[in-house]
């Protein structure tokens, strides 16, 4: 049966399965623009798929976006399907777009945890982590976000592994950390890291580990500025923005600090919207909602990048 | 399949560092087995817990005599989880 992005319904939640399978649905709809890789594998042997937007050229700059490490945001890997059809169909449309395009690469990972995100829909809802077994500990999973090699194993992660920021066992532990370690690393042209969460409405970079600001710290901080102003002038949703250290709290391993640290300057985390009365568990109609007011933020960051090569 | 009747998740607003502090104690208290959806980060900031129905009274009874201001954000979280795999369902067909 002919499939088409057109009968996939952008403002509901998917399974697993119907998201691995919309990727390929988007490929085939776009095949001269958008690529399906696998990066590796997850700790239950599901593959981790990135989708790569590119208009040709040989190890261009790129732009790196993954949704969903903690597994139970759903909004964030609903985000990241209506937000990967958005790139591919406002190419060749919306000038920013096809201005970044036309020179970079995309990858967008939407389910970088797919492991705890299977479980939260087969077993448990509210399930954060990943699913590997932790030697002598009946608990299960690492917080895939306190598991990289940026102040591992500090403040703001536990060492517990029946706790929902346990880091894990040494850096990089996580087959799903270590694949986009090693694809980013491998691809070594990587300019700007997001790494997209739900909730609390920020906007946050560098440091989180380590209370100095980040060497760019004043570029960071007006861009984030400029991306929040944009997102809250679709429906006046506000966020807040600044280091992560600044503005949550100190927390060691994640993947922003270690990106940033690895060299890749444009470093970002958003924290999806927050209603006040879901937490992260948003109705499926504020997914378009949700993706839609993101948009002009993350065009922000990536136009940004685009304009100021490193 | 896991389920969470009478789970709540409470929104706690810290006034001060103390406040702050009694909080992160709470989270160390592995047999309350609290879940902290949005952690405590400075005074005014909200965090979120989910609670199980087993441990919502000494929880409340803890907030409750040490001043720290809650509202019931979710008041049963199963209920929230029963409507969104309606609403899945629904979309499916």
């Amino acid at each position: 049966m002919e499939r088409s992005t057109g009968t996939f319904d952008f403002a509901s939640y998917h399974t697993i399965d119907e998201i691995y399978n919309w990727l390929d649905t988007l490929v085939e709809n776009h095949p001269h623009l958008v690529s399906k890789i696998q990066i590796g594998q997850s700790y239950e042997n599901r593959p981790l798929y990135v989708l790569k937007f590119s208009t040709g050229g040989s190890n261009r700059s790129a732009i790196w976006l993954d949704t969903g490490i903690h597994s139970r945001e759903w909004i964030t890997q609903a985000t990241g399907i209506w937000t990967a059809n958005k790139i591919a169909e406002e190419y060749g449309q919306d000038p920013s777009i096809t201005a970044i395009l036309d020179s970079m690469d995309i990858f967008f990972e939407i389910v970088t945890n797919p492991d705890g995100f299977a479980f939260t829909h087969s077993s448990n809802r509210l399930w954060r982590k990943t699913r590997s077994l932790n030697a002598g500990s009946s608990c299960v999973g690492v917080d895939a976000n306190r598991n990289w090699d940026a102040g591992f194993g500090g403040s703001g992660s536990s060492s517990n592994p029946c706790s929902e920021t346990y880091h894990g066992p040494y850096p990089n532990s996580e087959s799903e950390v270590k694949a986009i370690v090693d694809f980013i690393l491998g691809h070594g042209n990587v300019k700007s890291v997001i790494s997209i969460h739900s909730y609390s409405q920020m906007l946050l970079f560098p440091y989180g580990y380590k209370t100095e600001p980040a060497p760019d710290y004043q570029e960071l901080n007006e861009l984030a500025k400029k991306a929040v102003s944009d997102l809250a002038a679709v429906y006046g949703t506000k966020y807040t923005y600044g280091s992560i250290v600044d503005t949550i709290y100190q927390a060691d391993g994640t993947t922003v600090d270690w990106a940033y640290d690895n060299g890749v300057k444009y470093s970002f985390t958003f924290e999806l919207r927050d209603t006040g009365r879901y937490g992260f568990l948003l109705p499926s109609s504020q997914i378009i909602p949700t993706a839609t007011e993101t948009w002009p933020a993350l065009l922000d960051i990536m136009l940004h990048v685009l304009e100021h090569p490193y | 399949e896991e389920l969470f009747v009478g789970h709540q998740v409470l929104r706690v607003t810290a006034d001060n560092e103390e406040h702050i502090a009694l909080l992160q104690g709470l989270a160390e208290q592995a047999e309350l087995q609290v879940d902290f959806w949005r952690h405590p980060t400075s005074p005014g900031n909200p965090a979120d817990l989910r609670v199980p129905f087993s441990s919502l009274q000494a929880v409340k009874i803890f907030l409750e005599s040490n001043g720290i201001p809650y509202s019931i954000m979710i008041q049963d979280v199963q209920e929230l989880l029963d409507e969104e795999k309606k609403t899945m369902l629904k979309s499916r067909r």
